[in-house]
């Protein structure tokens, strides 16, 4: 047989080396293309939201820049007459709003923080916002789990839907915390 | 091995790889919701 | 050199005059009515008198931006970037924003001609300055004035307005020209900013989308090739360090985008590609070549008893933008060639093929690659045109006995593995969508293998059991290429 890498010897180095070392197979057996932040089953094109060569996800609607007539552009004139930012007085609406556009940035920990205040939790398995029906007694409840009917916030009727179900509470989100040197 | 015109090449590539392209370089001033990436919990929505 | 006494001066004062009134409140984001008075400032300084003075007012302003962005970066006293990147973009936006004016309204309305020799000068100063920066501050080097000057002008300057649309072919010919001075191996320091450059959402749409008549696709398969041999020496190793890492999975994205959006452009340019990417770069190579045209329907691989040879497809040839036979050098060995195709003689030119593709004796760099690329695909296209002057199609039996199939046969025997693997490779390079390339090499391949006279050159081809494959030795040489070799049959049958 061939005893260089140019036979199948070199074959089995890198069937090997997979297992014990994928670094040294990147380029050969290759980068898991799924992973690399690309919608490959899109049936639309990916270039006009590609967030570039480093990004791990598309560009976010608020990314995509557009041209607009000059007279649109009123930032200039109002800019110093808006009020500043403050989470405490905008509605849960708009908070997610802000969670579930803001991915990957402080203003999606910020908008979570501030819904955690108002007794929203985040169901890290679901991935969704639940919080307790008024007035609603529970079905059961124990130290691990309780059952009851909820509001879930669902995204894409954008309104809060009550459902039964049964909530185990290992699975909330603790409070979200704020890096102390992020700002919003 | 490299060469000495690569070896220079890598150089200052791993120079700028420091320094890398930040997401706001190439986008226009944003006023009032600049970005201000972060580390989120993986179980948050990713996109 | 030598700038006029006070010009550096008069160029700081009108740059933060300009810089204030593209800040300002009352101009809001076009600046047109601020910018016809600057422009009158410009002249009673005498800025634009000459075309010298032009251009030095642009080199002038250019560093003097870029310094700016130095001082704000470096400063140590703020420790809030997320403070100083904005405060850099306003001076480089506003400088950006008149450039931009100053190109719109060059010359007449209807004249492009000033408009683009006056985009070209400041790109070209820039780029000057970038690279000149590049090769004084070295490690120190920073991208991001470059970066971000060379895009939000690229936005200005793709805005829908008729004036710049009527430039806008000029206007992507002279960024391409930019670019491919600032190329990697020129500015090995830019790279990551380069990249982002080039795969830019608006550049690529502009390039390859929107341009009519696939007018730039050259002039971005330029740009890939220079970002391809950039890579190349470092991606020779198997472990990949950091930078490199991060500058080939951003290099895979653009690719993969490119891929799915317009793969004809991967199929066009597929040749020029390859012949750049190291051999060893199985993955990139692979997503290349497996780009077809949108509109082709390709049959399931895995339907039972599907004829090859009967599909369509066959007998057209797939499109190539690289005129391969000015590849093959020197003129001398060219003019062997055809005559050796023409005549199947001198037999001598067989036994001294292996010394024309030898460059030297350092493993890993033996042949050369291009040259083996441009022969092997010259050959089989002459191969091609051959049998089908004869009123056949390519088959199993017609590709034999021909002077083309000499050559691949001597080659196949005469070369050591290294050797060999490259004109395999170069072989495989050709397997694509179905074409009458992709049928010819197959079976040139399936021939090799049934005509090979040791296991030596059979174990560096590998193929299906009614070869009687599955007798070999390396087959069974370890569980894991078993296993391998099982698994690739059991999803073919």
């Amino acid at each position: 047989m061939v005893s260089d890498q140019f036979g199948v010897v070199g074959l089995l180095a890198f069937i090997r080396a997979a297992e014990s070392d994928p670094n040294l197979v990147s380029l050969a057996l290759g980068q898991d293309l799924t992973a690399l932040g690309l919608n490959l089953n899109s049936p639309e094109n990916l270039y006009p939201s590609f967030g570039g060569p480093w990004a791990d996800h598309p560009c976010r609607p608020q990314d995509v820049d557009f041209h607009v007539p000059p007279e649109y552009l009123i930032n200039h004139a109002i800019r110093d007459k808006l009020a500043a930012m403050k989470l405490s007085r905008y509605k849960d609406d708009l908070l997610f709003f802000m969670f579930y556009t803001s991915v990957g940035d402080v203003l999606q920990i910020a908008a979570a923080a501030e819904l955690y205040g108002r007794e929203w939790r985040y169901h890290m398995e679901e991935k969704v916002w639940i919080t307790q029906v008024p007035g609603m007694a529970h079905i059961e409840k124990t130290q691990t789990y309780e059952r009851g009917t909820y509001y879930f916030f669902d995204v894409q009727s954008w309104r809060k839907v009550a459902k039964e179900f049964h909530l185990d509470y290992s699975k909330l989100e603790g409070r979200p915390v704020l890096n102390s040197t992020s700002t919003v | 091995p490299l060469q000495k015109e690569h070896q220079q090449q890598f150089q200052l590539m791993e120079a700028a790889y420091y320094h890398m392209p930040h997401p706001s370089d190439t986008e226009r001033i944003r006023t009032y919701l600049p970005r201000n990436p972060c580390n989120t919990p993986s179980y948050y929505i990713q996109a | 050199y030598e700038d006029p006494p006070g010009l550096v001066e008069k160029t700081d004062f009108l740059l933060r005059e300009w810089i204030n009134i593209y800040n300002s409140q009352h101009q809001g984001r076009d600046s047109t009515k601020a910018f016809s008075i600057f422009v009158h400032q410009m002249n009673v300084h005498g800025i634009l008198k000459t075309d010298d003075l032009i251009t030095r007012f642009f080199r002038l302003s250019t560093q003097l931006c870029v310094e700016t962005v130095y001082r704000a970066l470096l400063d140590k006293s703020n420790a809030n970037m997320t403070l100083i990147r904005p405060k850099c973009y306003h001076t480089l936006d506003a400088f950006v924003r008149l450039v931009s004016l100053l190109v719109k309204h060059s010359g007449d309305a209807n004249n492009t001609t000033t408009k683009i020799h006056l985009l070209n000068k400041v790109l070209g100063i820039v780029a000057g300055c970038l690279l000149q920066d590049h090769d004084t501050r070295t490690v120190d080097f920073q991208q991001m004035p470059y970066q971000r000057i060379f895009t939000m002008l690229f936005l200005e300057l793709n805005a829908p307005e008729p004036i710049l649309e009527a430039i806008n072919l000029h206007v992507l010919t002279a960024y391409c020209h930019t670019f491919h001075i600032l190329r990697p191996s020129k500015a090995a320091g830019f790279c990551y900013a380069w990249l982002e450059l080039i795969s830019h959402r608006v550049f690529i749409g502009r390039m390859l989308a929107t341009t009519p008549q696939q007018k730039c696709w050259s002039l971005y398969a330029q740009l890939l090739v220079d970002l391809f041999r950039y890579l190349a020496p470092f991606l020779r190793n198997a472990e990949l360090a950091k930078p490199v890492t991060m500058l080939y999975k951003g290099t895979l994205r653009v690719l993969l985008v490119l891929l799915h959006d317009f793969p004809e452009f991967l199929c066009d340019y597929y040749y020029g590609f390859c012949d750049v990417i190291p051999p060893n770069c199985i993955q990139m190579r692979n997503l290349i070549l497996s780009a077809f045209p949108r509109t082709m329907r390709l049959p399931d691989p895995f339907i039972p008893n599907l004829k090859v040879d009967m599909l369509p497809e066959i007998s057209y040839a797939p499109r190539i933008n690289t005129n391969i036979s000015l590849t093959i050098s020197p003129a001398q060995f060219k003019k062997d060639l055809d005559s050796y195709l023409k005549a199947r003689a001198p037999v001598t030119f067989l036994s001294e093929l292996r010394s024309n593709l030898q460059i030297s004796n350092e493993p890993g760099v033996r042949y050369n690659i291009s040259l083996m690329n441009a022969l092997v695909l010259y050959v089989g296209t002459q191969a091609i045109a051959y049998i089908r002057n004869k009123g056949l199609t390519p088959s199993m039996s017609t590709i034999a006995h021909s002077a083309h199939m000499d050559i691949f046969q001597n080659l196949t025997v005469d070369l050591d593995t290294e050797g060999r693997y490259l004109f395999f490779n170069a072989m495989a390079n050709q397997l694509r969508y179905p074409n009458s390339h992709t049928h010819y090499f197959s079976c040139t391949f399936l021939y090799l293998f049934a005509e090979a006279n040791t296991e030596v050159i059979q174990e560096q081809i590998t193929r299906n059991p009614t070869y009687k494959f599955w007798q070999h030795q390396f087959v069974h040489c370890a569980p894991e290429i078993e296993k391998l070799f099982e698994s690739v049959a059991r999803s073919c049958f």
